[in-house]
């Protein structure tokens, strides 16, 4: 499995869903072979990618609490490329029910550890809105973690949080855990407070923030109710062209780091 | 204490804190005395009303795990009318903490039957974006839920997920909690999926689904980092009359059910 990557944020409603799926399938775009794993009850990304989630006969929960195979439960979605690890409600439960479990926050990284299946040049993991066990199960499991960014001032209040988080699992549970980057997300560049939070990000974070923005753009909205990533939708958009940026420039960041 | 009410929507970023915030302060603006209790480890709600959270003396972490009584962590805002009882990232831990706590579902709730201190018109329940014990415990609690709705795909998705955990409250926990209304918000009228949403929701829920709706308003996103209400930041805009007139509109529902 290639390099490991969380898309994480306890703020809700900040992209999280939408940088997972569209990431994920701007580096299928090219040629990358991508693993979705879907660790959020709601299931958007399971959605997202037009997943029945009524007909799927495995998800992440069976993953985390009744031994099952990673390559039990993979499915492919439609965009050629990308397949996905998809999650249903059943996940609301695993929250209390991994409370027992021994060894519960490495349930994640041992099901990528006894992974025998089809290589993947990138595994994405879409988390839950909250700093839970699911959460931790995917940083635990993860090399790097992009953190998805809303231009606002509640999300920007919420950053200290994840900060302290990473820095917590990186000393006790997974020591090379690393911060891929910082994606600022819906960013209108007419409101005001987007522009004082992008400066404010930049001072503070320096190059850990993507050059790449991804602006408010609602073919981006609208692409989870066709089941498509935004590629599929309309790729001539400002959100398509986004994210075949961020994703072009995940990989230079890669050999940038590489050649250092 | 009056009626009990929980915004909840496991769904992230939907308005939840704005709705707490904005019509709580509505209320009190009606000369209606409010209690929000902020019980969502991001804070959001205590911030956003200008609490320092390093500064406060108790919070729902002490409420809910450390016997601390309701009248001991109220505080005031700065908005005549309007009391809250801060959270902050200690809340983080609750979840896996009351686990091993008896009747861990019932904390609030005996908090509340016990409250011997000033009378309060309504109180409002920030909730956490997820179904985890800290909203089992609002809803537990609580005599009606507002859900907040944002009028997009995936927001409209996650609406059967909530339905079903409050079947499943009442059913084993909160015989009498009711639905107060769906709140549809961050609606841009100009955009083809919010109307589309809107239309559903209307023709799905009926008079369940407030008439007042809540237009996307950058003065609702700008409030918070003044940390006031709407109200004070900027009256006349549009956010702050959407928000007045859902209080208004919340109380001439009570008194309709009252005559019926
Ligand atoms: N750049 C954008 N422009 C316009 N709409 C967007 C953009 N990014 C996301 N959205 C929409 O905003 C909402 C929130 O995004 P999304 O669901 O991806 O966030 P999330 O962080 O995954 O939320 P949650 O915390 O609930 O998991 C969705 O309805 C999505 O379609
Ligand atoms: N009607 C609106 N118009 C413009 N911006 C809004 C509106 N309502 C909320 N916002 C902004 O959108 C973001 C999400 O709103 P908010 O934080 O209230 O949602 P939430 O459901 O409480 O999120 P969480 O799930 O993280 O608790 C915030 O930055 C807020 O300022
Ligand atoms: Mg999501
Ligand atoms: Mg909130």
């Amino acid at each position: 499995l290639g390099p490991i990557i969380s898309v994480a944020n306890q703020k809700g409603g900040v992209g999280k869903t939408t940088t997972s799926i569209n990431l994920s399938a701007s580096l299928a775009a090219m040629d990358y072979r991508v693993l979705l794993i879907d660790l959020d009850p709601q299931g958007n990304s399971t959605t997202g990618l037009g997943v029945d989630k009524k007909k799927i006969h495995g998800s992440t929960y069976d993953l985390l609490l009744n031994e099952s195979k990673l390559e039990e439960i993979i499915i492919c979605s439609d965009f050629e490329g990308l397949m996905i690890a998809p999650a249903n409600v059943e996940l609301t439960a695993a929250e209390i029910e991994l409370i027992k479990v021994p060894k519960r926050e490495w349930r994640l990284h041992n099901s990528f550890t006894e992974y025998h299946g089809e290589p993947f040049d990138y595994v994405i993991i879409d988390c839950p809105p909250a700093l839970n066990l699911l959460t931790i199960n995917a940083l635990t499991a993860s090399d790097r973690v992009l953190i998805t960014l809303q231009a606002e001032f509640l999300a920007l209040e919420g950053m200290s949080q994840i900060l302290e988080t990473l820095r917590r699992i990186r000393n006790k549970l997974n020591p090379q855990l690393t911060l891929d980057g910082i994606l600022l997300t819906m960013v209108d560049r007419r409101n005001r407070i987007a522009l004082q939070v992008e400066q404010e990000v930049r001072e503070y974070f320096g190059a850990q923030v993507y050059q790449t923005v991804i602006p408010r753009n609602v073919r981006l909205a609208e692409a989870p109710s066709f089941g498509v990533p935004v590629l599929k939708h309309d790729v001539r958009s400002a959100g398509a062209q986004a994210y075949l940026q961020t994703a072009a420039e995940m990989v230079q960041r890669e050999t940038a780091l590489q050649e250092a």
